[in-house]
Formats: C-alpha cells, structure tokens, sequence
C-alpha cells in the first residue's frame, strides 16, 4: 500500500466556492459553469453529492484566489439563472492530495489518509477522488500539519 | 479546447453507497473506510461536499458490483461507530468520464460536458474531478447516449 503512494500535494492557493441548494434536475450545473468557461476562470475541483429527497443538491468547487472576486460576481448574477439559494465562500481552504497510482484498487489509500488526519484532529470539508488522487479541503491553518502527518502515514519520509 | 479531452470513458459496472446525514467532525470517514479497507473493498470515486449549518454532511462512493454486498454488511454493522442516518445504495448508474490533459486550467471542459448532458436531458447525479479527468454519475440508462453526444462535443468523432 505505502508503495503506491508517491507524494503528498498542498495547495493553499485555491478558494472553496459552494451554490446550496441548486435544483437537481438536467441543466443546472452547465448554467453554472457556463458562465466561469466563458471568463476562462480555472475551475479546480468540483465536487458535487447525490441529492436527497428534496430534488436539490449543494455544488462546490475549488478557483485560484485571483479568480473568486470574478467568479463570485458572475454566479451573483447568474443566480435566476442557475436557480439557487445561497453563495459561499472561503479562502482559507487548503487542497492536500495524496497522489499515486492504482489507487482505484484501494480503499486503504483513502484510509490510510482519512485516517491520519482524524488522529490529529483535523476535520475534511470536502473529498473527490480519481485514479491517482485523493484530494481532500481542510483548513489552511492545518496544512503543515496534514502534510507532515500524511507522509509519516505513507512511509515517505522513512518512518513509516 | 477539444484537442484537451483524449477520451470518453463509461462504466456501468460500479455501484453508488451513500451515508447520509454523517458528523462532520474529524474521524468520521476514517471510520467508513477503515472496514472497507481491511476487506480489501475496492473504492472508486469518494465524493464528499462541505457540510451545511446542521453539522453533518453525506458521503457518497463507488465499489464494483461485486463488492457491494460486503461493503453495506460492513457499513450496517458499523453505523455506532460511524453514525450516520441512512445507508443508501443504487446499481443503476454509470460513470462517466471525461479524460484529457490540463484540465485544471479550464472551466470549459466542465462546461462543455455538463452543457452537452443538459441538453439531452441526462440528469447528473454527482460529480468529481481531478487534473486529467471529470467524472459524473448518471443513470446507466443513459450511457450510450452520454457517450455520442459527449464524443461529438468533445470533437472526438470527427464530428464536434
Ligand atoms: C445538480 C446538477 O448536477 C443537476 N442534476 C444537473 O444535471 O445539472
Ligand atoms: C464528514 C467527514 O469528512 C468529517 N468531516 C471527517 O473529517 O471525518
């Protein structure tokens, strides 16, 4: 398993953007990024749930902190569009990402990682994954922190 | 744009689990994951997004058909210690996957994906992404027709 991992990513460039409660129903997250494409902004990730019961879902996403002030102002007057109900944001995110390979074939990469950063008490905001990923937001206060931890946990810095 | 995207991946063979209503405080996904790993599940996508006011957010993943059965008898066992409201799954669905280079730096291939969808009346259950890739879960009804339209708006077959 620790071989499979081959470094650990932080990011505190990024800002964290969330749309609540946007109507699941085709449509909705094309109107929101249609807007942001048409302004190049870069889009990190995007994150976006299964909606319960009520036919809506909240849609995160992740642009550099030079790119909030833009997008912020587009979705504002995108909201009638997109339909939605609030507009958040926060910068004081940080993108940690545990990067490898065959990572699809393990769910102990992810717990190897959740689990580390539960140790010492830092909280996961968000999650989304792929082949080579597990990205994770937390608070950018912990990042040193997480990344420390987290290369303990995969056996990078020879303690493992 | 077009010349980003290298592929359009589809696989119906994976199942959705979600947890819902689940403490938003450090430990609670290493508590998910740590059953799945030690049975060796295989996990796909994990999908997190932030928690609203309540303190609890949902936490969705993928495993492969095969191992559905063995994750939900491990997660139904471990709802004490996990704590969450319901244990949710769905056979049905289909990832979808958008695969490229330099996706980070463009809301457009995002826009592109979700635009094209939407205008065929393809619901988009979830969504993550990474530097190389957009996924979303969909119906797996829906597959053939999410992988025409998605080659033709991607200029893939020639046709875009
Ligand atoms: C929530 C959003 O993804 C919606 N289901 C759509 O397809 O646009
Ligand atoms: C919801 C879950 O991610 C929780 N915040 C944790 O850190 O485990």
């Amino acid at each position: 398993e620790q071989q499979l991992i081959t470094g650990i990513a932080a990011d505190k460039n990024e800002a964290k953007v969330t749309l609540t409660r946007v109507a699941d129903t085709p449509g909705s997250v094309a109107a929101i990024f249609a807007p942001l494409a048409e302004a190049a902004i870069n889009v990190d990730m995007i994150i976006q749930n299964v909606g319960r019961d009520k036919g809506e879902t909240d849609v995160t996403f992740t642009v550099p902190m030079a790119d909030l002030t833009k997008a912020l102002d587009l979705l504002e007057k995108a909201q009638d569009k997109v339909g939605y109900n609030r507009l958040l944001h926060d910068t004081r995110v940080a993108k940690i990402s545990a990067v490898g390979v065959g990572m699809r074939s393990n769910a102990g990469i992810a717990s190897t990682m959740f689990g580390a950063l539960a140790d010492r008490g830092i909280n996961i905001q968000a999650i989304t994954t792929s082949e080579i990923k597990v990205s994770v937001l937390i608070h950018e206060d912990e990042t040193e922190l997480a990344v420390r931890v987290l290369h303990t946990a995969y056996g990078l810095d020879g303690e493992g």
